[in-house]
C-alpha cells in the first residue's frame, strides 16, 4: 500500500525515526532522550496529519505489531516504544545502535 | 457552574481523585503508583465521557491552572500531574498525605 511504502521509505532514509503525538508525554520523553545523546530524530507527529494520522498508526501496527506511540525505528529497524528505548539506553545499548545507524 | 460544582464535590467526597485518559501512559503510571501504595483512587476517564470530557478538562484548568492529564487530588487538595505525584512518593511525602486524607 502507499502508506506502507511511505513508512518503509521514511525509516530507511532516516537513521532515527519517531512516530509521535505532540501532546503525549511518553513521546516527549523519547524525543528528549535522543536529544540528550546528541541525535536529531526524524519525527512524524501523527496528530498533526489529519485523517492520515490514524491511517499511518494502523499501518505501523500491521508492520511492527505495535499500535501505540511513540513508535521508534533506528537504522531502519523497529525498536519499540518509550520504555523499550529507555531500557536500551540504561543498558548502554542505545548509543552503539545509533553509531551503527550513522546518526551521530 | 454545574461542572465546577461536580468537580468540587468529587474531590471532597473522595480521598484520592485522578482525572485521567484511558490511553495515556502517564495516567496509567499514576494510577498504578496509587495501587502500589495500597490506595484505590476515584478515577474519572475524561476520554470516556463524550463531550463532557473536554468540558471537564477546561473547568479543571480554571480551577487548578493545569490543563493536562493526569490531574491528581488528595484530600481535596490539588497535587499536580504524574511527575509531581512521583516526586512526592520518592521524597516519602506521598504516604503521609494519603494517611491524612484517610485513604489507607
Ligand atoms: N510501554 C509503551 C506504552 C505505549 C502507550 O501505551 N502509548 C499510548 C500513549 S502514552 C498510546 O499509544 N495510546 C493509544 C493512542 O494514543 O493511540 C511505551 O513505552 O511506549
Ligand atoms: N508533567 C506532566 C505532563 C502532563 C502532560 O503533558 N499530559 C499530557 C498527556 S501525557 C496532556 O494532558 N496532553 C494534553 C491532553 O491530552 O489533553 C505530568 O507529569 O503529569
Ligand atoms: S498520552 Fe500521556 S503519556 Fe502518552
Amino acid at each position: 500500500s502507499r502508506l506502507e511504502e511511505n513508512i518503509k521509505k521514511t525509516v530507511s532514509e532516516n537513521p532515527v525515526v519517531v512516530y509521535s503525538k505532540t501532546w503525549c508525554s511518553y513521546s516527549s520523553e523519547v524525543k528528549s532522550l535522543f536529544k540528550r545523546v546528541g541525535v536529531q530524530p526524524f519525527v512524524i507527529e501523527l496528530d498533526e496529519l489529519g485523517p492520515q494520522g490514524p491511517q499511518l498508526q494502523k499501518v505501523l501496527e500491521r508492520l511492527t505489531g505495535q499500535h501505540t506511540v511513540p513508535n521508534v525505528f533506528i537504522g531502519g529497524k523497529h525498536i519499540g516504544g518509550c520504555t523499550d528505548t529507555v531500557k536500551l539506553y540504561r543498558k548502554g545499548e542505545l548509543e552503539p545502535l545509533l553509531l551503527k545507524a550513522n546518526s551521530k
